[in-house]
């Protein structure tokens, strides 16, 4: 059975920093 | 059961088994905003942030596909995302939501709520590297 790390389910949105 | 599309990634179907960051397994369905948030604790590299649903539209490409923007975390950067209408996301508080719920349950059998402007999902950044 394969295990998913729970990280994988979660969007990664990295918004653009300015600072 | 359905047929998954390939653009629906295997570990939102029911039963999936979720490994979260102390090593506890889960199934994708039982999986709580405090697992998230603890997991990102652990975590080094990995922070949650609060992204808000400011617009959510259909696509020009297909019918199947929604465009979602959000405001991403305290600095409410604006960042848009294509996906599929079933594709999920979580709702702090709430679980899993998406655009087209019953297309959720029938092709994943998650169960789902409807993704709303206004919803804060979880999402996550890159937590700062020094």
């Amino acid at each position: 059975v394969p295990v998913f790390p729970w990280h994988s389910l979660v969007p990664f949105l990295a918004p653009t920093q300015s600072d | 059961s359905a047929a998954v599309p390939p653009s629906l990634p295997p570990y939102f179907i029911k039963g999936s088994i979720i490994q979260l960051a102390d090593g506890e397994l889960k199934r994708v369905e039982d999986l709580k905003t405090e697992d998230f948030i603890q997991s990102a604790e652990i975590s080094s590299e990995l922070k949650i942030d609060s992204s808000t649903v400011e617009r959510i539209e259909g696509s020009h490409t297909s019918p199947n596909v929604a465009v979602v923007q959000f405001s991403v975390g305290e600095h409410r950067a604006q960042v848009s995302v294509e996906v599929m209408v079933e594709y999920p996301f979580f709702v702090f508080g709430q679980g899993w939501s998406s655009c087209c719920p019953d297309r959720t349950t029938q092709l994943l059998e998650l169960p789902c709520t409807k993704l709303s402007v206004g919803d804060v999902c979880i999402s996550l950044t890159l937590k700062n590297l020094r």
